[in-house]
């Protein structure tokens, strides 16, 4: 929307209103994560400032367009808008977004069916010209996560927007999340240079790459983009590109045992606090070879930098590339080392890396390699589910995610995902039932660039008291009493509860669209996170506390005043009622007595008594 | 109703809800479905 009295400052105040469910809490702070990741827009809890975004649980998903400067700015995430696409699509409305369908030029990329618009709906196919809107020199964005879906406001099945290129029709509407020119819009409307929590993104691509140094070891990491002894092919392109495809490789088997490769990044200056640094390694070298993954910081007392270990890989899955995440906590500028060591086995190949990103938020918990998905989709029937290895939450819940890669009986053609708890070795000092976890699952979109990935998330929350539909158990209670025995081939067993999440995780066409399948496999990342704290209200800001409080004070003066008022006008009453009666009670005094005078003087008179005038009271 | 760990609960039930059927489902009629209107941008619909 055109007019800069529509912008937010880049920090946004917001408030979490109590209506909202605790699943969309949890994925309103996540969508802020996203911004806070791609953009330099950042949110802040209201701390009193004149106009902020108050986040509420209405009927649906709606929100204005742009900063309508009316203090409290309300914003509408209903029941089922939990998702973060769809959380990021309405906080896209309120900084100042219209739908990308509306744009001045859209007739030259899309025809609208009008005979399939429902009656009186049309008024919703309108364009905006560019004196009202503008498209901020970015071409038009089929992709965009602000783009109707294709059936919107149809009578029937058929669509109403068709795409000029068809391979679009099923690209538009998706809520996955940003894509790139929703960001490069979002970037250049609040003028954007560098994003809030975004620290570093690396695909060793370029010579320099990216400015990483050597460091003082007695051997060295090469950019290759083939290694003796695998992998062939970097992880970036596979090997797709001619003349590209680059990654750093530490060759173990022509080092000693005991020798070290140092491989550090370029001075980062990242927000002090917890980062998460992600990568993909390729190891084919001994078990025993380490990477040390360090970070070197510089401070006054050490100038020359001392070195944090965060993490030591050895072992593990050999011959293939595995998405690592590893939380990192720098207080100051520093660099991130990557140490291999070689062992003391025999080695054939080394360690390889590729697609490092650091960023300043906290890493996902558990990551679930699907190997050659291609062939399983191919081979999987509907109702076929796959069940991911089991993990441990920080908290010590158990659980696993099982997804039916053909979708459903009921709902084939999509991918469905469900959160499981399963039974573990902590559950004899957990809480049951399992009360405010938020299951996140993600599938990665996996682009080099952690800033370009379109992952797929959904998010379900455990609440403690949902019941089975006969209302008899607790549908989050301990997988040991509302759970299945599962038999592992080992003959090993464990308990499996109930599942809960979507039939609509994700379709396939936009399962094969992208990067989420990439040399034949996929990654999920997991994470189980406690959210209790968001039972508790948001607190409201001082000022607003102040004000409240002032009000109150007004209201009891006015209280006061009011009564003080109607005390006097009690007394008032009182007193006239008094002195009504007294007057009453004197004028017939009076008259009795001007009645017993008249009757003395004729008595008198009678008499010929005079008697003189006598005070009546 | 017995829960076992076959049982499911589908957050969309069974259907992949756009921004627009959540709304019309909820009876609103939002300008282009989810656009809260306020007076400073109305338009003649």
């Amino acid at each position: 929307i055109i007019g800069d009295k529509y912008r937010w400052p880049t920090t946004i105040p917001y408030y979490l209103e109590d209506s909202l469910e605790m699943n969309a809490k949890g994925g309103i702070l996540k969508a802020f994560d996203q911004y806070r990741l791609k953009t330099c827009i950042d949110f802040t809890p209201w701390k009193g400032e004149k106009n902020y975004i108050s986040v509420y649980k209405g009927s649906g998903c709606f929100s204005s367009v742009g900063n309508q400067h009316v203090g409290k700015q309300r914003l509408s995430i209903g029941k089922n808008c939990d998702r973060l696409g769809t959380i990021e699509h309405e906080f896209l409305h309120a900084l100042g977004f219209w739908h990308e369908q509306s744009r001045a030029d859209r007739d030259d990329y899309v025809n609208i069916m009008w005979d399939r618009i429902q009656p009186g709906k049309e008024n919703n196919f309108k364009k905006y010209d560019d004196k009202v809107s503008s498209a901020l020199g970015v071409a038009y964005d089929y992709g965009s996560v602000m783009h109707y879906s294709k059936t919107s406001f149809s009578i029937g099945s058929e669509p109403t927007i068709v795409t000029k290129i068809p391979h679009f029709m099923d690209v538009i509407g998706q809520r996955m999340g940003f894509s790139a020119s929703d960001l490069t819009k979002l970037n250049r409307l609040y003028n954007c240079t560098k994003s809030s929590s975004f620290v570093d993104s690396c695909d060793f691509e370029e010579e320099n790459i990216c400015g990483m140094i050597q460091g003082p070891g007695n051997a060295e990491w090469e950019q290759l983009s083939s290694a003796r002894g695998g992998p062939q092919t970097d992880f970036s392109n596979m090997g797709q590109c001619k003349g590209k495809g680059y990654f750093m490789h530490f060759h173990t088997a022509s080092a000693k045992p005991g020798d070290r490769a140092f491989l550090e990044s370029r001075l980062l200056y990242p927000k002090p606090g917890a980062q998460c640094l992600q990568f993909f390694l390729y190891k084919t070298g001994a078990d025993d070879d380490v990477l040390n993954i360090w970070v070197r910081e510089y401070d006054e007392a050490n100038p020359s930098g001392k070195l944090k270990l965060f993490k030591s890989i050895s072992g593990g899955v050999m011959g293939s590339w595995e998405l690592h995440n590893i939380n990192l906590n720098m207080t100051q500028k520093g660099r991130v080392v990557f140490e291999g060591v070689r062992g003391h086995s025999p080695s054939k190949g080394g360690f390889s890396l590729d697609d490092i990103n650091l960023s300043s938020t906290k890493c996902p918990q558990h990551v679930w390699h699907i190997r050659n998905i291609t062939r399983l989709l191919a081979t999987t029937p509907a109702g076929g589910k796959l069940y991911s290895p089991r993990f441990l939450s920080p908290a010590g819940y158990s659980f696993q995610v099982g997804v039916y890669l053909n979708g459903t009986r009921d709902s084939p053609g999509q991918m469905a995902a469900y959160f499981h708890l399963t039974s573990g070795p902590n559950d004899h000092k957990l809480k049951w039932p399992c009360p405010w976890q938020q299951a996140t699952m993600a599938l990665i979109d996996q682009q080099s660039d952690i800033r370009q990935q379109m992952n797929m998330h959904r998010m379900v929350t455990t609440d403690p008291d949902k019941k089975s539909s006969d209302g008899t158990e607790y549908y989050w209670d301990n997988p040991r009493k509302v759970g299945s025995k599962v038999t592992v081939s080992d003959g090993s067993y464990y308990y499996r509860g109930p599942g809960m999440g979507t039939s609509a995780f994700i379709t396939h066409s936009r399962l094969k669209s992208r990067n989420f399948i990439k040399g034949e496999d996929a990654f999920f990342v997991f994470s189980l996170e406690d959210i209790s704290d968001l039972q508790i209200s948001q607190p409201l800001p001082r000022s607003a506390v102040h004000a409240d409080a002032s009000l109150m004070m007004k209201a009891v003066d006015q209280g006061a005043r009011q009564g003080a008022a109607d005390n006097s006008m009690l007394v008032t009453a009182v007193a006239g009622s008094v002195a009504a009666v007294m007057l009453v009670v004197s004028m017939v005094i009076v008259g009795n007595a001007w009645r017993m005078r008249m009757r003395r003087r004729k008595q008198e008179s009678d008499k010929m008594v005079i008697i003189q005038d006598m005070f009546g009271f | 109703a017995k829960l076992t760990g076959e049982t499911e609960t589908d957050v969309d039930e069974g259907h992949d809800w756009d921004i627009f059927n959540i709304n019309e489902v909820a009876g609103l009629d939002l300008l282009e479905g989810d656009i809260d209107q306020e007076e400073t941008f109305s338009r003649n619909s």
